[in-house]
Formats: structure tokens, C-alpha cells, sequence
């Protein structure tokens, strides 16, 4: 366990640093341990160097950039143990248009193995949606379900 | 495995019968403000077992059964159920699909079943455990686990790591 | 001091009342004391029915409901005790594209006598707003100001 | 009163003097992830004499001075310089144009002006209350105001009302 834990933190490590630096475009960022010498107690840290910037504490990230760079976290966790189905909940909506661009890819890539449901409003993450589930209400406090894009229909 | 379809009934604001299938790669799902959105992830989140109803956003179990529009009367009960293919064997179970149900009723009797055998919501739980699905999976993520996953604690940052372990 | 918040409630609670169903295009929304009967104590509740929805608890309410309701409360506010200036950063985010656009509507409205800034990625308030004041980092880390429309200038 | 002219300095993201007016209206600020936007609103805050560190995603308070950037190095200062117009005598002060300046240097040393006259941080706080800005008033939204608004308790939420009145 201790070795599993080692090996998974090392998996981990390296997986955000390079989704990291994908999402941002640039940029580095590093998991570290916390107590490197007490790997059985040892916490995990953070820390960011966005593009063209210096290393910064977490909390002065902007909104955005807090967004991305946990999304850079889950997308490392999900490379070494991918779930079955992973569900977002508009986690695009803080993102500017050239980070929505690059996250909507990485969905794409990750989604060869892993079933995303995004529910949005942004029309980059809509656009590259290979499948589109509306939810609507004709009748005023009933949901019903219009599929507007099916998976085989390679149009826009 | 992989979740392939969903069922719905009387749950929130799905008043109506209600089903879909999923196809793998990303579905992005879209619509107004309040048109059952989230409501569609809560659904799935509490037919896996979700026994906490304030990921619900409710205060009562029964806040889950639709209780009603301005045209249209409130039913009895809500029902889920989520159709798995386990051709990979991921599922401690000797099926290469299954059926998991989930029951409530306004007088508050719960109903679970896996290939409608009836069951226990523990035994729902315990099959999907270790699947990266359910609570100890991160697999539903909102801007609230955003906000977190950096707000916490390297101690919580390391109990994630020993989850994908 | 009892009639003073006694006055006070009343009047924020009928602008709450009107600027909630101007917000949701329809609806209807209270404040309600939670203890009438002792007004130097009481609570303050908010009791919500959507348009076309039965009146249902706050918690259930849609992250962008949620989001136009609490505006409503606080343009309920200023409309009685008007701020000087008053910031926004990203409310609009979680809103669909009817509800932003009455969103601005009102903003346009209350800002004859309030000064609003408004940070904001929406392109509906973008195009609504008379004044844009554009942040870039041209220099990678080091923020400069871009002034991208002047209040005189009435071209979209 | 209304605020008029910001001037910064050595802010945040803001290494270079960067001043803008306001003329009334609705001023919509737009810009990529990061460039500065919030940092903006942040200056706006700390010279009306903010004192939460929190309040501006700060550990210390002289996370709040220009840290330099790949290719510009840290600066020793933030200043920040907000204008108001006075003439309908709101602000508790015999002036129509009122200047309050808020300077903290990486020593950690702070200074405050109203007017070019050297003064406390309780000055600049005692001077701008009940003007519907600073902490006390409502001035600031964002997310997490909102999420609070309804979140709240009955008292709290009785609590904005009575600032109200
Ligand atoms: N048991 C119930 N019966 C009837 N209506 C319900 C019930 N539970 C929730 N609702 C309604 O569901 C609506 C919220 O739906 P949901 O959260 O899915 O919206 P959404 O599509 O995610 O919207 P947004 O884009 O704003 O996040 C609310 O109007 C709420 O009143
Ligand atoms: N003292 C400082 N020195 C240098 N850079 C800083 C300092 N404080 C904060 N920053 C940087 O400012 C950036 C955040 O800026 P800000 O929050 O204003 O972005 P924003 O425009 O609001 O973006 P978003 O649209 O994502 O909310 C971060 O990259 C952070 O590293
Ligand atoms: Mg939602
Ligand atoms: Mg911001």
C-alpha cells in the first residue's frame, strides 16, 4: 500500500503536469508531497506557474484559472483510473473562450474511454459535442427530452 | 463497465416517463435555466444509491417525487433505473447486463432491485462500490468540486490519490 | 427602530416582489417575516413559485434560478437604499439567454442612478452595456487597460 | 457621491500606473482568464480600506503587491487612489471632490490619505461608512454573495434589510 500509494502519486504527478500544460497552453505545474519522508501520512500540495507568469499561491488564481487547473486535476486522476461515467455540471462557465476551446478537446480526447455527460450553456463546448440531449419544457414544470444530435450525424 | 441507459419516472420534475441511451463519447446536454438539467444528473446520482439528499439539493427524501406543476398534479412515487453493460465483468456480478432500480414512494417505502431481484439499497451500493461510481467515485463534478479540489487540504488532496490508487 | 425596519421590509418586499417577476418574465416571490408577531426579532424568509412551477423550497431551485432570484433580492435593496457603485463578477454566468437579457435590461435601468461594473465573459451583456473597459495582458503577468467603447458612442 | 477616477499602482497584476474614469451607467470589464478583471475590482476594495485579506484571495497582506512576472521583476508598492464626487454631500467631509489613497509597502508599511492629508486606515473606514460602500454595504457581488443571498439564514438575510433602512 505504501508502494501503491507511491506508484499512484508518481502516475498522478506526471499526468498533471502534462494536462496541466495542455489546458493552460503553456505554463507548468507540479503536485509535491507534502511530507515526502512520511509517505504513509504525507499530504498532497499544489503548486501553479501559469503562462508567463511566477509561481503564485493558489488562492490570488483567477476564477477561471482555479477552474482549469482543477479540471487539469481531474483529468490526471481519470488517465490512471478512468471512471465509467463522469458527469459535469457547467464547470465551463468561468472558462474564456481559448480555455473552453482547449478543454472541449481534452473531452473529446478522454471520451474514448470515458462517457461524459456535460451539461452547459456555452456554445464552443455545444459546437464540439458529438451528441447534444436537449431538455426542455413544453409543459410549464415537466422536463421532457428532445435528442437534437445523434452520435452517427457528423454534421455541426 | 458502462452505463448505457436511463428510465425515469415521477423524479423531480420528470413527471412523465422518461428514457434515454447513452453511446459513449460526450454528450453535452442543454437547455433554459430550471428546465430539469441537473435534475437528469440527480437522477442518476440517486438511482446509484445516493443516500445523502443534500447532494440532492433536498431537504426530504421525498423532496425527490414530483410534487406537481401549476397544470399538472403531483404523482406517488419516482422511480430510476440504470441499465449497465458489464461484458468487461467490472461488476461483481455473473451478468453481462444489469438492471438497477430504485423506488420511492410519497408514503416513504423504498424499493431497490439489481435484475429485478429485490434487494437492499446497501446491496446497490455495494455493487457499485469501486466502480469510480457512486460517492466514492469523482464522478459527478460541479463547480462546487471545482471550487474544492483546490480549496482543500493537501490531506483531502492525498485521500483522492488513494482513491485512484 | 421597529418602524423603521417595519417601513424598510415592506417597501423592499413589494420591490422584491415586482422585480422578481420582471426578472423570470412571470412568477411570483414573498419575503414573509418568520415571526410577525415580533418584529424587533423576526427573521426574514423568501418564498418563491417559478412561472408555470408550484411554489417549491429554495434548495430545489436550479442554479440559475437560484442565481436571478438572489439579483432580484438585491436589486429589491438598492432600489430603496441605492449604492453609490455597485460591482458584478460574472453573476450572469449560470444564466440562460432569456434571462440574461432581462438581467441587463434591468442593469440598464437602475444604473440612471447607480454605477454599475460588470465583469462579465456573456455576450448578451457585452452588447447591452454603453461602456467597455477591456483588461488584456499584453505583457505576459501585467495587466493594462483598454478602453473599447465610450459612453457617447451609441454604436452596438 | 460617485466615484469618479481609480488610479493604480503596483496592485496585483497592475505593475504599471493604470488610471480609468467612470461616467455612470453600466461598465461591462472583459478580458481572458487572468488578465486582471477581478484584480481590478480587488484594487477597488482594498483602497476603500478593506481589511479582510481574505476578502481579496490573499494569505498575507502583501500578497497583494506586484510579485513580478517572467520578464518584470516584483515592485516595492501598491497605491491605490479613488476620486469621488462629493457635491451632494454625502461623504461626512467639507470637500465637492474627495482623493482617499491607500499605499502598503513590501516592508509592511501602510499609509492613508483623504485629500493629501496623512491619515488612519479608520478614517478612510469611518469616512466611507453608510455610503453604501465598503464592507457594510452591498457593493460588491459575486458568486458566492449570490449563493449566500438564499443560503442564508432568516437572520442574516433580516440583517441586509435593516442596513437598508
Ligand atoms: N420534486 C419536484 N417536483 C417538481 N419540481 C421540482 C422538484 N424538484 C425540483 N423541481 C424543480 O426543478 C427545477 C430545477 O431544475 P434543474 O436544477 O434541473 O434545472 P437546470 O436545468 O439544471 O437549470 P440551470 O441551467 O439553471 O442549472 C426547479 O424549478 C425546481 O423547482
Ligand atoms: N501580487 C501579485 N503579483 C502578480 N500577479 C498576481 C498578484 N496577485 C494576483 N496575481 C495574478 O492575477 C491573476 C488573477 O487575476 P484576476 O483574478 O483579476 O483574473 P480575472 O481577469 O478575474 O480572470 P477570470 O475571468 O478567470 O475570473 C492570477 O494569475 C494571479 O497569479
Ligand atoms: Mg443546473
Ligand atoms: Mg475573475
Amino acid at each position: 500500500t505504501r508502494d501503491k500509494f507511491v506508484n499512484t502519486f508518481n502516475a498522478v504527478r506526471d499526468n498533471f503536469a502534462v494536462m496541466f500544460t495542455r489546458l493552460f497552453g503553456g505554463g507548468s505545474a507540479e503536485l509535491s508531497l507534502t511530507d515526502p519522508d512520511n509517505v504513509l501520512e504525507t499530504g498532497v500540495d499544489i503548486v501553479v506557474q501559469l503562462p508567463g507568469k511566477k509561481r503564485q499561491p493558489l488562492q490570488l488564481l483567477s476564477g477561471g484559472e482555479r477552474s482549469l487547473c482543477a479540471s487539469a486535476f481531474l483529468f490526471a486522476l481519470l488517465k490512471h483510473k478512468p471512471a465509467p461515467l463522469v458527469v459535469l455540471d457547467e464547470v465551463d462557465a468561468p472558462l474564456d473562450g481559448r480555455n473552453v476551446e482547449r478543454f472541449a478537446e481534452a473531452l473529446l480526447e478522454f471520451s474514448e474511454f470515458i462517457q461524459f455527460i456535460t451539461i452547459t450553456h456555452n456554445h464552443t463546448t455545444i459546437a464540439a459535442a458529438p451528441t447534444l440531449l436537449g431538455v426542455t419544457m413544453q409543459e410549464p414544470g415537466v422536463s421532457t427530452l428532445v435528442p437534437m444530435r445523434l452520435p452517427d450525424s457528423v454534421s455541426g | 463497465m458502462r452505463l448505457t441507459r436511463v428510465k425515469i419516472f415521477g423524479f423531480k420534475t420528470f413527471a412523465d416517463r422518461t428514457e434515454f441511451s447513452l453511446e459513449g463519447g460526450v454528450v453535452a446536454v442543454v437547455g433554459p435555466n430550471g428546465c430539469g438539467k441537473s435534475n437528469l444528473v440527480d437522477a442518476i446520482l440517486w438511482g446509484l444509491g445516493e443516500g445523502s439528499i443534500k447532494h440532492l439539493r433536498a431537504s426530504s427524501s421525498q423532496d425527490v417525487i414530483f410534487s406537481g406543476a401549476q397544470a399538472r398534479k403531483q404523482v406517488g412515487y419516482a422511480e430510476v433505473s440504470l441499465c449497465f453493460d458489464n461484458e468487461d465483468g467490472t461488476l461483481p456480478i455473473d451478468a453481462s447486463e444489469v438492471w438497477v432500480t430504485r423506488r420511492l414512494t410519497r408514503a416513504g417505502d423504498s424499493e431497490y432491485s439489481i435484475n429485478r431481484q429485490s434487494c437492499r439499497l446497501r446491496d446497490v451500493v455495494e455493487l457499485m462500490a469501486d466502480s469510480g461510481l457512486g460517492r466514492a467515485g469523482y464522478a459527478i463534478v460541479g463547480q462546487k468540486e471545482i471550487d474544492q479540489a483546490l480549496a482543500a487540504s493537501a490531506e483531502d488532496r492525498r485521500g483522492w490519490i488513494d482513491e485512484a490508487a
